[in-house]
């Protein structure tokens, strides 16, 4: 059975990119079958994961509005094992605008994804959807595909001003269009020993979230932040440096728990 | 005259909030009377100017959609000095879809900031408009109400990749409605020393935008992502901090600047 994760969190800059390129590179590593799906229209998981995405490479975008079906623009990513990518593209930016009036508008990107995981010859064991910085009709499509999300929480003092409007987003969601949605996962990241805001955004997190929460923490560090420069991950940019490591760990910490979904 | 300047960048975390936060303060205790109008529906630059911003309080949204007028829902800050915020609250996450359908859509912000302004009892200096991290209808409301943008780029690897997406939507502003829109500051920000990668960002950045760019970088330092938590700015906070010291130098070298605008 495919686990769909919607990676999202409306709050910018938390990580939602280098979490979701770094945890299929350490499932991929550890011989899973992993597809990143970029629905954020600048592309950087794209881009994290060495695959063209200008405006003339369709995309996710083309697949959403029907001029493209999933097996179609998949890409191979240059990282090493299973790991392929469906790329977003500049016209991504305009989507939201056009399909507010198509019918179904919240189920588009969940037809496409069940139509193409039916046909026997695409078995992922992952599917990881990268969302852009908002709660709109993107993430709103992500959370209607996913059965679960993966929030990443920045260990900075803005991180939990955004919860309360997430998860009062997840709820409507949950009430109407897709009731299986759980918020399965916590990580904590950007961890900064030096300050003591860090420690106390994680006991809070952790005192609010004790079952979400996972138990390894990502701790800032300038290695993970030069990686996407190498159009690499972590993991095989600098495979035992304490970013890839903390990033492995939290993948199959993951990948451990098995929940109601 | 009233300097009207929209502080954007759809990439998020690229520190939006904490530059309208501090060039505010740091104008403020200049001497200059300055209004934030935040934008975002996290309400962080409320937070952090010390104003609650729960459901039940009028702000930005309210005006927005005809409710209450500008005048309403200003509240003066905890900062010192005249500086003064309009709040954002939660019914603002859905305010895109709301007035997608409405005459003048990328209107609303600039008719109730005109109107405001042409009061001669309020007189501003500076008004700073803190946008989410979103090329939406919020953000062209601020294109279209502003003269200015003003664009801070995050020292990192991501900086330069959502660039074209933001000058493309300012043109479509200048050619259909803003004319007198310019792109007029650039802020580079969290620069960290330890990386060969802030270095070659901010090298590029000045290659591409000699005019644009401001001479003053701001670092990262612990003490600026602390201050929000105090609810002040780092000039409050810390004034004699290398953080505060560069926000004050940087929104005085935007000052003396005077534009085509
Ligand atoms: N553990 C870490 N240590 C250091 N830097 C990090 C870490 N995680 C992410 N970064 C850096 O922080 C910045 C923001 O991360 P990222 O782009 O993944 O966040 P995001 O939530 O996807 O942003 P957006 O809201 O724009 O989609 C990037 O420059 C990234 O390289
Ligand atoms: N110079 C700096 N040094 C250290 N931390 C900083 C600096 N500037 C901003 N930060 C921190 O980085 C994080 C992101 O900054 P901020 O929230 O201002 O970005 P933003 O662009 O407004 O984000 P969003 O896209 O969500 O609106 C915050 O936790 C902030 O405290
Ligand atoms: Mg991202
Ligand atoms: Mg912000």
């Amino acid at each position: 059975r495919t686990r769909v994760i919607s990676v999202s969190n409306q709050k910018g800059g938390v990580g939602k990119t280098t979490t979701t390129v770094n945890f299929a590179a350490a499932l991929a590593h550890a011989g899973a079958r992993v597809l990143v799906i970029d629905l954020d229209p600048q592309g950087n998981a794209s881009t994290a994961l060495g695959i063209d995405h200008h405006g003339d490479i369709p995309g996710i975008y083309e697949v959403l509005i029907g001029e493209a079906s999933l097996a179609d623009v998949i890409k191979p990513s240059t990282e090493p094992g299973a790991l392929f990518c469906v790329p977003s593209n500049i016209h991504l930016a305009g989507a939201e605008i056009e399909i507010i009036d198509r019918e179904r508008r919240e189920f588009l990107l969940r037809a496409v994804l069940e139509k193409f995981l039916s046909d026997p010859k695409q078995s992922f064991h992952y599917v990881l959807i990268d969302c852009p910085p908002s709660l709109g009709l993107l993430t709103i499509n992500a959370f209607v595909a996913a059965q679960e999300v993966l929030l990443p929480i920045q260990c900075e003092y803005y991180a939990l001003e955004g919860m309360a409007q997430l998860l009062d987003t997840m709820r409507r969601i949950q009430a109407h269009l897709n009731p299986g949605l759980t918020l399965s996962t916590i990580l904590l990241t950007m961890f900064d020993s030096r300050t003591r805001l860090a420690q106390e955004v994680a006991d809070e997190v952790r005192n609010n979230f004790p079952r979400e929460v996972l138990a390894t923490i990502i701790p800032r560090t300038v290695r993970v932040s030069e990686a996407p420069s190498f159009g690499r991950s972590i993991i095989s940019h600098d495979p035992g440096s304490l970013g890839a490591v903390s990033y492995m760990e939290a993948a199959y910490e993951m990948a451990a728990r098995t929940g109601p979904w």
